[in-house]
């Protein structure tokens, strides 16, 4: 595993821990999207089913279980818990996320590597990783609420696209016969919405700023 | 599926 790879791995992981201790800790959500969060759920659940067939290392099955887990207990806070399920934003996020599964999926039965239920289901869950934070992008044009999407949560997913990107490039030119257009378009994909979220997130951010200055 | 060389990213 090359550096960046495991680099890559580790920001996204923080990514998502950040954001479930936060939520645990200020037992508040505002301005995070259930959507996005739920599509993420449903990405790690769709994409880790060879978790019952195939075992490739020790460090892929934990960071697999990791990465279910936390994102099945964000999804868990935000819908089941008392005090953090009142701050959610429900009537700002309004982004009708079951209409993208259905294109993913669509998109997935024509495009895929293999023809079987396992590399569908593959192949759907990159498609869906890569709009998942179109309902956050919408959420946050809306509310303007940058007090929980810290700069952490926002960096540490820039992090992770940029490093998974020369990871990609890294094994292109070091690997023989890693070619791998499904990942590396909708990686695409996923990091240029994400350049439009990173957009968005400065841009209320600097505002916010310009409005504490003293009147 | 037979080509693993993906799969084992995340």
């Amino acid at each position: 595993m090359n550096m960046f790879r495991f680099l890559g791995d580790m920001t996204h992981l923080f990514s998502v821990l950040v954001l479930l201790l936060k939520i645990h800790t200020i037992k508040s959500c505002a301005g995070i999207s259930l959507k996005t969060q739920e599509l993420y759920a449903i990405v790690f659940a769709t994409r880790y089913l060879d978790l019952f067939t195939d075992y490739i290392s020790l460090y892929n099955t934990v960071m697999k279980l990791v990465y279910l887990g936390s994102s099945l207990s964000i999804v868990w806070y935000m819908r089941r818990h008392k005090l953090v399920r009142r701050s959610y934003d429900k009537d700002q996020d309004t982004f009708r996320h079951h209409f993208l599964i259905l294109p993913c999926l669509i998109l997935a039965l024509l495009i895929n590597e293999k023809f079987t239920f396992m590399e569908v289901m593959w192949a759907f869950s990159l498609y869906l990783e890569a709009v998942a934070i179109l309902p956050q992008l919408v959420l946050l044009q809306r509310t303007r609420n940058i007090d929980n999407l810290t700069g952490q949560y926002v960096f540490l997913l820039g992090a992770y696209r940029s490093f998974y990107i020369l990871n990609w490039i890294y094994r292109y030119f070091t690997e023989v016969h890693y070619v791998h257009w499904i990942t590396w378009i909708s990686g695409l994909v996923q990091t240029l919405l994400y350049g439009d979220f990173f957009y968005y997130y400065f841009h209320s951010w600097k505002n916010n700023e310009k409005l504490q200055l003293p009147a | 599926g037979g080509d693993t060389a993906s799969k084992d990213e995340l």
